[in-house]
């Protein structure tokens, strides 16, 4: 099975550590500074493709972790998620076309199953890049927001944070992933529910292992003043975000993908 | 005397409450949502100018801090920067013209004393927005560059960005205000370079007083994970550049600004 997770946001803002601690595995190797000064002078959006063999409990996966690098870099950002629709909508395109040959042994499915948007947690508001880009990314496939170095927020800021972003992703129509709710007292349901309630996910995120002042040692970034905890419940989503991701929710993700956002764009194609 | 501090950064990087943790009073109060999003489509960059009296140790100083929303906040921020170099030869231009009078009494001196240019504490490098903005601005002013929400890097992440920023400026000519240096065993000299060493500045702003583990009350910011606090010297250089602003170095901001940057405004005018 194919798995694939897009990751959009500006440099900087902890896609790349992300991805590795949610994988275990360094999946995308961090760019050296020549690479990174050279980048923000050529001012494209680039696509990058980083692969890497899963082995969750009873199945394996092969995953890919889309890196949008270049993305909301620069000075000019206009039209910057032009080049993630194209890619999302060309995965389409390729499979349609191999799914309308006759003989359809070895389809290669390299549809995006996931994208998580990368927001900025600056505080206020969703900035209105990030308005016109989830706007057209949630049109095209499962779009997940997650709250990027949630660690700059105490308590208090990340509830009226996450609150403002839901509140301009409803007025603004903007369609994010949502886990499929059943029924009303199905243990599942609870958690489903649990889930939609944390959204948008607040992460925070490290490959180092430190050590806490009561003596664990635990995945996290340690300050003068304590050490924030990529998986205690008590400082960010990053468990909830990561068992929707590759535990309970991967199915599902996978199966939307397939009946309601390439649905739609076969039927578009089909119709013109 | 007037004394005017310019802020410069993006919406929500934390310029206003930076601003009030500085002058223990609430020179600029925070936009309800509505007043922000209003912003976010006018798509200008603005001049607000908020005064104060101060009443530090035996002086009085009527302060002017100088906001600048919109800069650096839309989808395509081309010479977003331009509105405030426009603002500081508009006061260099007014300040000569009544220099020019012949009755010179009463003349009212507006001019920029100092630039925060606030950096967004990314971990990799300056933006490209940063380095054109910078550079703009060191040219005619003191340009005191300020990592933001320093909270957000760990001391190994800020002591690899602070060089990196460093390198950047160095390499790209960005004048910033660098304190006298006069002579070797001085113990203003051993300050100074105290200051020096210690730039950009790594800022955390509160006006929230908070209790510590230990039981303390400071201002700080309160995490699930422990205190960071704004007067620490181990946690950020709030205590340096408040003394650098408002005590040792007011006067040399005032005086280079008159001798160094407004004299060169003028006699490039008198030249053309
Ligand atoms: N405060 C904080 N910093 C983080 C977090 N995750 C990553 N960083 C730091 O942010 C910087 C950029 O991270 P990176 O993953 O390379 O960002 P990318 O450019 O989006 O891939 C690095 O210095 C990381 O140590 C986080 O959750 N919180
Ligand atoms: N992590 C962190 N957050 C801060 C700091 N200073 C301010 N903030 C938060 O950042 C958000 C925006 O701050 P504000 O001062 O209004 O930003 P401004 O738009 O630049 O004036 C608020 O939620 C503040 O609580 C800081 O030093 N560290």
């Amino acid at each position: 099975t194919n798995f694939s997770v897009m990751v959009v946001g500006e440099s900087g803002i902890g896609k790349t550590t992300f991805i590795n601690t949610l994988f275990t595995t360094e999946l995308i190797e961090p760019l050296d500074d020549s690479t990174r000064r050279r980048k923000q002078l050529d001012r494209t959006v680039d696509i990058n493709i980083h692969k890497a063999e899963l082995e969750e409990k009873v199945f394996n996966v092969k995953l890919n972790v889309i890196d949008t690098p270049g993305f909301g870099d620069y000075v000019d950002n206009n039209d910057c998620w032009h080049p993630v629709i194209d890619f999302i909508e060309n995965q389409y395109e390729q499979y349609l076309r191999q799914e309308q040959q006759p003989i359809r042994k070895d389809i290669v499915d390299m549809r995006v199953h996931a994208c998580l948007y990368f927001i900025r947690p600056n505080g206020h508001t969703l900035k209105p890049l990030d308005v016109r880009a989830m706007k057209a990314i949630g049109a095209r496939c499962n779009l997940i927001p997650v709250i990027a170095k949630s660690d700059t927020l105490t308590p208090m800021d990340l509830k009226q944070f996450k609150k403002r972003v839901m509140d301009v992703i409803n007025a603004q129509n903007i369609r994010i992933y949502t886990p499929p709710i059943e029924s009303e007292d199905d243990p599942t349901s609870i958690k489903n529910r649990e889930i939609i309630t944390a959204m948008p996910f607040a992460i925070i995120g490290s490959t180092q292992e430190v050590p806490t002042p009561d003596g664990r040692r635990v995945k996290g970034r340690i300050y003068p003043w304590g050490v924030a905890e990529v998986e205690s419940d008590q400082h960010c989503d990053f468990k909830k975000l990561r068992s929707l991701l590759i535990r309970t929710h991967m199915l599902d993700l996978v199966t939307t993908t397939e009946e309601v956002h390439y649905d739609k764009y076969r039927s578009t194609q089909m119709k013109t």
